[in-house]
């Protein structure tokens, strides 16, 4: 994995290869986990990253969720070798690894992203086709069980925020619900979006405020801070339906009301000059710049367990 | 594969609520099959949106009718998807025999 080229979009096989690289190549620090199977049979694989001891208290990322979001699947794959170089420089994350396990979902809607590369680059849903639909797909940022079907949401088939037939009907979601639940012990939860240069944390659902508002509305701005330090991009931040819109049945709504109090989405580069087709040669330095914040977050909940 | 010749991707940044309420409606004109990456949110927050080439007038036309201005984000979507397929080509060129 050190000639591998983090600076180029790749395929779902080279995707996979580079995981079963980085696994033959730190067989003591990473395994990969079949959480389970997609719509169209493809395994949904997770990156374990531990040193030890079993259900440690435990930090989830994932990429590639609305599949056209290219540059969050490159820049899950980069993040995967950063959590490896930490370890074995014992810098960086080396130290949460010391406590907690780091899971990393790189491609978390892979019949969507294989879809990207062979039919339709603008492809976002899954690829499920449900009875009574005329279209194909569902968001699968709005088929989780947190004020699912509500407004925020569509309930034609046809759209492309089609919230499906009923909450967790999209394999892709119910394998991560089915995941955490199993797990228990996951202490912070951060799916990975583009683009708009956004962090947010609950809620999309409902205007209320989530209890732990001050103490995430606080965490955002130290980890805003420490993404902007590296090359000056620009975040904004705060709950989901106050920054951008109303949106039900979305994942952190749900992995928030399941306990995870350190639930979080990045809406990574840019602004709206190239939106998801995002060059290649931003791909590494929009890595870099969102893994010190993801490292704020991480050490925040390290140090905050509950 | 599907191409995207002739498509453009048109940013309005809606200035009153009547703007913001027009860009909602569009969402439902499905006919257009317009494709909007970032959806209408409050008042000057930017709207893009993805347009066929066929919707690409009458869009321009009814914007233009409206008084709603309108910029052009990406002037040609297919372009950039022809650049991000030879640099992935380039960059597969270059990976490491297995």
């Amino acid at each position: 994995t050190s000639t591998f080229n983090y600076e180029a979009y790749h395929t779902l096989d080279e995707i996979y290869a580079f995981m079963d690289m980085l696994v033959a190549e730190n067989p003591n620090l990473v395994s990969k986990l079949e959480i389970g199977r997609s719509t169209e049979n493809r395994p949904l694989y997770v990156l374990k990253f531990s040193t030890g001891g079993t259900k440690r208290p435990a930090v989830w990322i994932d990429t590639g969720i609305h599949s056209r979001e290219w540059v969050t699947q490159a820049s899950g794959v980069w993040f995967a070798k950063k959590i490896v170089d930490d370890h074995a420089n014992k810098e960086g994350v080396a130290s949460i690894l010391d406590t907690m396990d780091i899971f990393l979902e790189i491609v978390t809607n892979p019949d969507g992203f294989a879809y990207t590369h062979s039919t339709n680059r603008m492809w976002r849903k899954t690829r499920s086709k449900h009875s009574g639909s005329i279209c194909v797909g569902v968001d699968p940022n709005r088929n989780w069980d947190a004020g699912f079907g509500g407004p925020g949401a569509s309930g034609n088939p046809c759209m492309e925020t089609y919230h499906g037939p009923y909450a967790n009907s999209e394999p892709e979601v119910k394998s991560i619900v089915d995941f955490v639940k199993a797990h228990g012990n996951i202490k912070a939860f951060i799916s990975i979006h583009s683009y708009s240069q956004l962090l947010l944390y609950p809620y999309g659902y409902t205007t209320t405020p989530v209890p732990d508002q001050q103490e995430l509305h606080e965490l955002s701005a130290k980890a805003v801070a420490a993404l902007s330090s590296l090359y000056g991009t620009q975040y904004e931040y705060g709950s989901i339906i106050t920054t951008i819109y109303r949106a039900s049945g979305g994942t952190i709504d749900w992995t928030y009301n399941q306990g995870i109090k350190y639930s979080f989405t990045f809406e990574l580069r840019d602004t709206g000059r190239y939106g998801f087709l995002l060059p290649a040669k931003q791909i590494v330095p929009t890595a870099q710049e969102t893994w010190l914040g993801l490292q704020v977050i991480m050490e925040h909940a390290r140090d905050h367990m509950y | 594969a599907e191409t995207f010749v002739g498509q453009q991707v048109l940013r309005v940044v809606p200035t009153s609520h009547e703007e913001l309420q027009e860009l909602q409606e569009l969402q439902g004109m499905e006919h257009l099959q317009l494709d909007f990456w970032l959806a209408p949110r409050g008042l000057g927050d930017p709207v893009d949106i993805r347009v066929p080439f066929p919707s690409l007038q009458p869009l321009k036309a009814h914007l233009e009718a409206r008084g709603v201005s309108y910029s052009i984000m990406i002037d040609d979507v297919q372009a950039l998807l022809d650049e991000e397929q030879r640099e992935m080509l380039r960059s597969s060129r270059r990976l490491p025999l297995s």
